[in-house]
């Protein structure tokens, strides 16, 4: 994985053997688990990161759950070798890999990522067939089991924000929900899209605060102060209510809800330039950027026990 | 595989709720196939629409009908599509030498 190329964007193939790569290099750090199959029948792999123990308190991290949002899965296979390094090195998140592993996923939408790669970029939803409708996909971050169904995502197959039939219809959503749910153990959740530049937290679906927000709004101004620290890129914090607009049925509302205090949804670059083209070029410093942030967010949930 | 040769991605800020409404009523209008990269969130914000190349005109008529203005965030999707296949292209290249 030394010479593996992070400046580039990559297919799931390539991405699929890099982490592969990454699991043979580093043995007693690194192993892969397999969470599920997608409505494709592509298996949903998760990278974890642990330094021994059982069921330790953990840190989950997914990227690409809207597949056209090329720079997060990109981002994702660059956090995970710098995961790594750190742990040789004995700096940043190593300390946190003493008391907590952290659970990386990579592509959370590999039908989605494969069909931007084949048919069509600007994919951005699963690949799951609607009854009754032509259109194809969900949007798998208004599939979750809060506030489902509300305003804030659509009952129209045919929409970006279509929320399916029913919460946890699409098998890369209920895959996490399983994984979560068994585990028991996740403090922090951070869900990774692109772009906007914005650091979220709960909730989309309701007006009502959520009861921990004065210490996630803590929290996010010292994350976003970090990102910004490194190459001056603006970004914004709030509820995703407030902040961006209602949304139902997304990915932190359920993970808070089911008492991960630490969940965040990231929206990583641009503005106004590129979308979800951000060219090749601009991976490595958005992925070292966000990383800043999210070493804050997991030395919090490491250093506020609950 | 979908191209999307004359694709324009528009940026529309909206100064006023009048503005707002013209723009979220572009949403309604599925006949014009937008992809909404940025829905609109308020006034002050930016909203990113890919506008296919059949409904630019549509599109643009509608903005200035009403008095919005807009800028033209990526002139042509494809020609930046193949600038990335081809980076991909090339690194994928740089891999199976080494």
């Amino acid at each position: 994985t030394d010479t593996f190329n992070y400046e580039a964007y990559h297919t799931i193939d390539e991405i699929y053997s890099f982490m592969d790569m990454l699991v043979a290099e580093n043995p007693n750090l690194v192993s892969k688990l397999e969470i599920g199959r997608s409505t494709e029948n592509r298996p949903l792999y998760v990278l974890k990161f642990s330094t021994g123990g059982t069921n330790r308190p953990a840190i989950w991290i997914d990227t690409g759950i809207h597949s056209r949002e090329w720079v997060t899965q990109a981002s994702g296979v660059w956090f995970a070798k710098k995961i790594v390094q750190d742990h040789a090195n004995n700096e940043g998140v190593a300390s946190i890999l003493e008391t907590m592993d952290i659970f990386l996923e990579i592509v959370t939408n590999p039908d989605g990522f494969v069909f931007t790669h084949t048919k069509n970029r600007m994919w951005r939803k699963t690949r799951s067939k609607n009854s009754g409708s032509i259109c194809v996909g969900v949007d798998p971050n208004r599939n979750w089991d809060a506030g489902f169904g509300d305003a804030g995502a659509s009952g129209n197959p045919c929409t970006e924000t279509y929320h399916g039939p029913y919460p946890n219809s699409e098998p890369e959503v209920k895959s996490i929900v399983d994984f979560v749910k068994s585990h028991g153990n996740i403090k922090a959740f951070v869900s990774i899209h692109s772009y906007s530049q914005l650091l979220l937290y709960p909730y989309g679906y309701t007006e009502t605060p959520a009861p921990d927000e004065q210490e996630l709004h803590e929290l996010s101004a010292k994350a976003v102060a970090a990102l910004t620290s490194l190459y001056g890129t603006k970004y914004k914090y709030g509820s995703i209510i407030t902040t961006i607009y209602r949304a139902s049925g997304s990915t932190v509302d359920w993970t808070y809800n089911q008492g991960i205090k630490y969940s965040f949804t990231f929206e990583l670059r641009d503005t106004g330039r590129y979308g979800f083209l951000l060219p090749a070029k601009q991976i490595v410093p958005t992925a070292e950027e966000t990383w800043l942030a999210l070493k804050v967010i997991m030395e919090h949930a490491r250093d506020h026990p609950y | 595989t979908e191209t999307f040769v004359g694709h324009q991605v528009l940026r529309v800020t909206p100064q006023s709720d009048e503005e707002l409404q013209k723009v979220q009523e572009l949403q309604d209008l599925e006949h014009l196939q937008l992809d909404f990269w940025l829905a609109p969130r308020g006034l002050g914000l930016p909203v990113d629409i890919r506008v296919p190349f059949p409904s630019l005109q549509a599109v643009k008529a509608h903005l200035e009908a009403s008095g919005v203005s807009y800028s033209i965030m990526i002139e042509d999707v494809q020609a930046l599509l193949d600038v990335e296949q081809m980076e991909m292209l090339r690194s994928s290249r740089r891999l199976s030498l080494n």
